[in-house]
């Protein structure tokens, strides 16, 4: 079975936020280290790999891998009834086919519970390899959601080139065309606004800017976001959550013909 | 021009 407690509701909202406009329906796949989901969405171009640890909550239980195959829309609807401040209490028994959701008021004056019918889901899993990227670089998360908003006005791909002098976003359209360059800040005050590169060698690369805005809906989670790259390769998109783990994104590259 | 790529050509099935 599975009990997992966590402090505040708000994490799993915004963590359903960060997946729903990528996927409708994935395996919530649990075990004794945690909750783990890979999704991709129905094209194939973007995959999302989600991790919470099961040290970030308190308490957490499961004893043996369980696929919780939820249908996020479903899920969405039952998490709007949960207040952002309230205690979330997640459990599920082996061969049960609900998922049993407990909101709690911080003071336990009002309780209200929920059960999410789950669903078999036959997802396919991707083996990603352990990758030594090219070109890392960790910048405001707020800077990038702004960055693809802006961009996405000119056109729906955007290119991103790394050098050590810094990143430059770049896009082309009908209207013209604009561009957004950071420089690798070294003697920024606020440590969460600065944007650090590690370039083994040079990357220019292109992506369709629809999935960067789908995923820069995980920006509530994390003040950071680090943009793994090498040419010709998914990038990866990573968010990190305090002491709980990550979202991590891959899209996959437009590609010259 | 560019084309889309897809996630299969790169990452395996488990």
């Amino acid at each position: 079975m599975l009990e997992a407690r966590l402090p505040q509701a708000k994490l799993l909202k915004s963590l359903l936020e960060a997946i729903k406009e990528l996927v409708v329906e994935c395996n919530f796949d649990c075990n004794d280290s945690g909750i783990a989901v890979q999704a991709m969405d129905s094209s194939h171009v973007a995959l999302v790999a989600l991790l919470l640890r099961a040290d970030g909550f308190d308490p957490y239980r499961c004893d043996r891998n369980l696929p919780l195959g939820i249908n996020l829309t479903s899920l969405n609807k039952i998490l709007k009834c949960a207040g952002n401040e309230d205690i979330l209490t997640i459990k599920a028994s082996d061969d049960g086919d609900v998922l049993n959701l407990v909101f709690e008021s911080k003071d336990s004056d009002r309780i209200s519970e929920y059960e999410l019918k789950l669903m078999d889901i036959d997802s396919e899993h991707l083996g990603i390899p352990d990758t030594q990227y090219d070109a890392v670089v960790s910048m405001s998360s707020g800077e990038f959601q702004r960055i693809c908003r802006d961009l996405s006005q000119i056109s729906d791909s955007i290119v991103i080139d790394v050098t050590k002098e810094g990143i430059k976003f770049s896009a082309s359209g009908e209207v013209g065309n604009g561009s957004v360059t950071l420089k690798q800040s070294g003697s920024v005050d606020r440590e969460d606004e600065a944007t650090t590169i590690e370039l083994q060698q040079a990357v220019s690369l292109t992506f369709s800017l629809k999935y960067f805005q789908y995923f820069t809906k995980a920006t509530p989670l994390s003040s950071r976001v680090v943009l793994s790259m090498s040419n010709d390769v998914p990038i990866l998109v990573e968010y990190k959550l305090d002491n709980l783990g990550y979202v991590r994104y891959y899209l996959a590259p437009k590609i010259g013909d | 021009s560019t084309k889309q790529s897809t996630l299969g050509s790169f990452f395996g099935k488990n």
